[in-house]
C-alpha cells in the first residue's frame, strides 16, 4: 500500500477508495448533548478512553451521553483549541473524524498536550503586554 | 510542546542513533529515503544524529508496517483512524499501519485517492515521539496529534524545535529563522520534489 507517486497510478492499482474511514461513523454523534442516548455512543467512549481521555480502568461503556463523557470532551476540546461546549459540535465531529497518531494526548490522567492554551500564546512571538 | 511522562531521553552517551527497517517489509529504496528526510529534519535542529544500518533487531530505531493487532497491545484499525504510533525513549519502536495509503512521492494533494496519507509528514511526527516529545495543541506543530488525508506537513515548527532543543540541545549548524515567518510557512502543502 505504499505509492510512489501516486498522481499517475493507474485506477486498477489504487485500493477500495470508497472505504470509510475508522471513525466516519461520529458523524451520527453531530449535535448530540449531555443527559441523551445515541447507539454507538460507546464506540466514542472507546475512543476516548484509547486516547487517555476516559481512564483505563473504565470498561462496559453504555450509549449514553453521561458526565464522563462530557468531561471528556471538554477536555478534548481544550487541547485541541475548540470551543469547549461539552457537546457534540460540528466542529468537534469534525475534528474527531479526522487520521491521526496512535499515541495517547493524556497519559496517566496527565495531559501531554497544553491544554487549552490558544497557539499564540506557546509562540516566541509572543511578546506583548510586559510589566515593568 | 511537551514530553512523555518522566520526560524521558535517549542518554547523553548515546546521541548517535541507528534506524532499520523490518526486513519483511521489503520497503523500497524510494520509500527509505522518506525516512532518511524525516530523520534529516529532526538531526538538523539537535545534536543528535541518525544512520541507516541493515541490523533490524541492533537498531536504535526499529521502523515497521503492520496491519490490525501486531503484538503491542495497539492494533492498527485499517484505512484512516490511525495512521501510526511511536514508543518513548529508549524503546525505538516505530510502526506504521500497513493498510493506509501511503504515498512516499508526488503531490499528495493532488492524488486521485481521497485516502492518501503523505509518508513523509507522518514519518517527521513520529520521530517526534521516539525522540520524546508527546503531543501539542498548536496546530502549525508537527507534533499535533491530527493529519488529514492529502495534506502535506513536514516542516518542524518553532514549537517543534523548542521542545526538542530543551531534550538535547541545538546543532551548532542550526540558526533561529526570522520571527517575521508566518505560522502557516510550517505547512507545506506542495510537491515533495527534492526542494528540501
Amino acid at each position: 500500500r505504499i505509492h510512489p507517486n501516486i498522481s499517475p497510478t493507474p485506477p486498477w492499482q489504487v485500493p477500495n477508495d470508497t472505504a470509510k474511514g475508522a471513525w466516519d461513523s461520529f458523524k451520527n454523534f453531530t449535535g448530540c448533548r449531555p443527559g441523551q442516548k445515541s447507539d454507538g455512543l460507546s464506540k466514542l467512549k472507546d475512543y476516548f478512553k484509547n486516547f487517555g481521555y476516559i481512564p483505563d480502568s473504565q470498561h462496559n461503556f453504555t450509549d449514553d451521553f453521561d458526565d464522563e463523557l462530557e468531561s471528556a470532551i471538554k477536555t478534548y476540546q481544550k487541547n485541541f483549541n475548540l470551543n469547549v461546549t461539552g457537546e457534540l459540535d460540528d466542529k468537534t465531529i469534525e475534528n474527531l473524524m479526522k487520521s491521526r497518531c496512535g499515541n495517547a494526548d493524556i497519559v496517566n490522567g496527565t495531559s501531554t498536550m497544553n491544554s487549552g492554551k490558544p497557539a499564540s500564546s506557546n509562540s516566541s512571538l509572543n511578546f506583548h503586554a510586559v510589566r515593568h | 510542546y511537551s514530553f512523555f511522562e518522566g520526560r524521558p531521553t535517549w542518554p547523553e552517551y548515546h546521541r548517535d542513533l541507528t534506524y532499520a527497517f523490518l526486513p519483511d517489509n521489503e520497503l523500497s529504496n524510494t520509500t527509505k529515503e522518506v525516512f532518511t528526510r524525516a530523520f534529516e529534519r529532526w538531526a538538523a535542529v539537535t545534536t543528535l544524529t541518525f544512520t541507516e544500518t541493515d541490523s533490524y533487531y541492533e537498531a536504535d530505531l526499529k521502523v515497521a508496517f503492520y496491519t490490525g493487532d501486531h503484538g503491542d497491545g495497539e492494533p492498527f484499525d485499517g484505512v484512516l483512524g490511525t495512521l501510526a504510533h511511536a514508543f518513548s525513549p529508549t524503546s525505538g519502536r516505530f510502526h506504521l499501519d500497513g493498510a493506509e495509503t501511503w504515498v512516499a512521492e508526488g503531490d499528495v494533494t493532488k492524488s486521485s485517492t481521497s485516502s492518501a496519507i503523505d509518508l513523509e509528514s507522518v514519518a517527521v511526527h513520529e520521530i517526534g515521539h521516539l525522540l520524546g516529545l508527546g503531543h501539542s495543541s498548536v496546530e502549525e506543530a508537527i507534533m499535533y496529534p491530527t493529519i488529514s488525508a492529502k495534506t502535506r506537513k513536514v516542516e518542524l515548527a518553532s514549537d517543534d524545535i523548542q521542545g526538542i532543543q530543551e531534550l538535547y540541545g541545538a546543532n551548532s549548524n542550526y540558526t533561529t529563522p526570522p520571527s517575521s515567518s508566518s505560522p502557516n510557512s510550517h505547512q507545506e502543502n506542495t510537491s515533495n520534489g527534492g526542494d528540501h
